[in-house]
């Protein structure tokens, strides 16, 4: 994993902002703030509803932000 | 509320910030319940 | 808080089912179950999702399962 996952994974996620997660940087941690997900948090409850399936995860955030299968991967 | 279930997510937030009602994304799981607190608010 | 969800918080939440969140009982956490919502880390999701908003939090689910003031308080 990168360096800024290690880094997440590293202290409780409190109230990181969204662009604090790996893979998401400014215009798709921008288009995920602008439709609520402004927090690390909400984008885990969106996994966590979404029953820890990562294929449905990663099919939503391509919807949601248009993550590519990179991004959405890390 | 039917006529809710027609309104776009954008609009339904547009409504929900118009009333200043408190609300996380419209994702399948909160539609439902951010479409009732609009219709109450209207109603 | 009860012995109930003293006992929930004193492990990882991992797969537990519903059932196990204190204030769910039997005919709530069936009707829980029977809309997706099976495991504890489902709803914890639907927290998360909802901003950790409590009121939104309840109506929720007083809107999906019945649960009563008490009930969603627990």
């Amino acid at each position: 994993t990168s360096q800024k996952h290690r880094d997440f994974v590293a202290e409780p996620m409190g109230e990181k902002p969204v662009g604090a997660l790996a893979g998401i940087r400014d215009i798709l941690g921008k288009k995920l703030a602008d439709q609520g997900f402004d927090k690390a948090y909400v984008v885990l409850g969106q996994f966590l509803v979404l029953r820890k399936d990562e294929e449905n995860f990663r099919e939503w955030l391509k919807d949601t932000c248009g993550a590519n299968a990179k991004q959405s991967r890390d | 509320m039917e006529e809710y279930k027609g309104l776009t997510d954008n609009e339904l937030i547009a409504r929900l910030k118009k009333y200043s009602i408190p609300h996380g994304p419209i994702v399948g799981s909160t539609r439902k319940l951010y479409e009732k607190k609009v219709y109450e608010y209207e109603t």
